[in-house]
């Protein structure tokens, strides 16, 4: 999961 | 009418007018616009029904499995109304000529031909948001970890393309199947896409943002 981490944010986000 | 509430605002490319209109040029406008759409993509991925209720490790397998598949269905819907142009963006349309200089030939052939399979069904925008819809579920990641759940979001979206065909097409049965068996030609040309952009990558020279990157390696 360390190497997507911009994914996970992304999805963590909440707009 | 959720999914068409859903559908995101049309991006544009901006080609950098500094830079002199080079294959190079090209390549960057594009692995761009990719990025970009990348995280429009993921923004709209939340807002189609139950996508959210899957678990954060499987949102990610699923993503990660079908964002070009979900790119390039939106690429080939764009070109619908050019014979032979790729429609990446409203400022960004590619012609044969400026593919073939920029080594995106086959990748614009591919794109082409699934937008001519599209314009051959008139496939209308109710239709297009429900296809973009199923391909995203429509995942075999081998990575997801409940399946049976991404396969009941599925049924309810096959579902509701059944019921709009029904209800718009009752003299046309086939219609949902055969909005359904574009699906394989879409995954061919999410491929050749994956193809492209990774060839794109290893030659280097071309600057490429970090989720793109991302995506391109997962």
């Amino acid at each position: 999961k360390e190497k997507h981490k911009i994914l996970h944010r992304l999805l963590q986000n909440s707009t | 009418s959720h999914l068409l509430v859903a559908e995101p605002e049309k991006l544009f490319a901006m080609p950098d007018p500094l830079q002199p209109d080079t294959a190079q040029r090209t390549l960057t406008t594009l692995c761009d616009l990719a990025d970009r759409e990348l995280v429009v993509i993921i923004g709209w991925a939340k807002h189609i029904p139950g996508f959210l209720s899957l678990s954060l490790a499987d949102q990610m397998s699923v993503l990660q499995s079908v964002w070009l598949e979900v790119l390039v269905l939106g690429v080939a819907y764009r070109s619908l109304g050019c014979e032979d142009e790729v429609v990446f963006a409203e400022d960004f349309v590619l012609d044969e000529d400026m593919s073939r200089a920029a080594g995106l030939t086959e990748l614009n052939a591919a794109i082409s031909q699934l937008a001519r399979r599209f314009r051959t069904l008139n496939l209308d925008r109710e239709e297009f948001v429900m296809l973009k819809a199923i391909a995203l579920t429509n995942s075999d990641s081998i990575y997801i970890e409940d399946m049976e759940a991404v396969q009941k979001l599925r049924d309810l979206l096959h579902q509701a393309l059944l019921e709009l065909e029904c209800q718009r097409r009752p003299d046309d049965p086939q219609r949902a199947g055969r909005l359904l068996l574009t699906l394989p030609l879409l995954r061919q040309t999410a491929g050749r896409a994956l193809t492209t952009f990774y060839s794109i990558k290893t030659r280097g020279g071309v600057p490429m943002h970090k989720l793109f990157l991302e995506m391109l390696e997962a």
